[in-house]
């Protein structure tokens, strides 16, 4: 499955 | 957002005014004759902040917050970069040009080279990430090189025997922060779906385990009522 790298953290 | 990361981020935010609120301390306590105790401390013995550690996390949050202008995330999220960003930056500048706060800075028991954790660190975001992009490779370098910025401010509270109380705070609050992280993605793991990011969580467990000997002096020193001091 695909990866989205999302960065919702600090 | 969980009540777990908000705290973590609560008690991140804590641990700068800590700092800010020591070199404010030390400042405003130079030119007086006939200084408090608390200014007596402060001026006559070392901060015991190490410059090193604060130079490393000013790098960190410099290439971490690559995306502030191109990724919006939300207002809360901006904002708390800015905060992250601008306070590093000012930390390092008065530990370095400010002719006061330097003073109290010892120099000659804070010699961790940053080179030994910023090459490596730099090596292992290039060969273990997951986008090989510039944004993502540096994020992944800021978040190994956090997980081991703490070692050289560790490692001066070891060879400093007194170390003063909001020191002692700062760390203590830097070591909260990242246990209330693990606590948050433990929760997000369960409640969002897909939320797997392994590298942020190895690097984040790294860094809490190094606090760990940090916490056991500390929580016994509160326990005995006694002033916390770490083993030589």
């Amino acid at each position: 499955p695909h990866i989205t790298v999302e960065h919702d953290e600090l | 957002m969980n009540i777990f990361r908000l705290a973590g981020d609560m008690t991140h935010l804590m641990s700068v005014l800590v700092l800010l609120l020591k070199i404010h301390t030390i400042k405003s306590c130079a030119g007086k004759s006939y200084p408090c105790s608390l200014c007596f401390i402060l001026l006559e013995s070392s901060s015991g902040i190490s410059l090193k550690t604060q130079e490393l996390y000013a790098l960190v949050f410099a290439t971490r917050y690559l995306d502030i202008f191109t990724d919006f995330i939300s207002v809360y999220n901006t904002i708390m970069k800015l905060i992250f960003l601008g306070s590093s930056f000012s930390i390092v500048w008065y530990i370095r040009r400010h002719k006061i706060v330097r003073r109290s800075y010892d120099k000659d028991q804070d010699t961790f080279r940053h080179f030994f954790l910023v090459l490596p660190c730099l090596l292992l975001a290039l060969i273990i990430n997951e986008k090989f992009t510039f944004k993502e490779v540096l994020w992944t370098f800021s978040l190994y090189l956090e997980a081991v910025a703490i070692l050289p401010q560790l490692i001066l509270l070891q060879r400093t025997r007194n170390i003063d109380n909001l020191t002692g705070q700062y760390v203590f609050l830097l070591g909260a922060y990242r246990a209330l992280y693990i606590l948050n993605w433990i929760y997000r793991y369960f409640t969002e779906p897909h939320y797997v990011h392994w590298i942020t969580w190895i690097s984040g467990l790294v860094q809490t385990l190094l606090y760990a000997d940090f916490f056991y002096y500390y929580f016994s020193s509160l326990k005995n009522n006694v002033k916390l001091k770490l083993p030589a």
